[in-house]
């Protein structure tokens, strides 16, 4: 997705392979991801989800993408 | 899915006012 830093695109990408109907959670995305912190975690997610990439779900930290269906 | 009627109905609002903030965007960039 042009626009978004290595690590957008990287949480961006795993959000988009979760099948579940809930997401990923934020907890999932950063056992997933250990060599990005806590805080860009949740910068990223914040800033994909101002733009309309992700949306949370059933709480604010499982989050689904715009691009999944 | 374990979901509740509620939590299907919270996660489809969010997901159409992602999509809204996403054609926004996209308006904004032409």
């Amino acid at each position: 997705v042009s626009g978004l830093t290595a690590h957008q695109t990287q949480i961006l990408n795993l959000i988009k392979s979760s099948t579940s109907a809930e997401g990923i959670s934020l907890q999932d995305l950063q056992s997933q991801l250990r060599s990005i912190n806590l805080p860009t975690l949740k910068k990223a997610v914040e800033f994909l989800s101002s733009e309309g990439h992700i949306y949370s779900t059933i709480d604010d930290e499982h989050f689904k993408s715009t691009d999944a269906d | 899915s374990g979901l509740t009627e509620e939590q299907k109905r919270k996660i489809e609002e969010n997901r159409k006012k992602a999509l809204a903030r996403r054609a926004e965007r996209l308006a904004a960039q032409q």
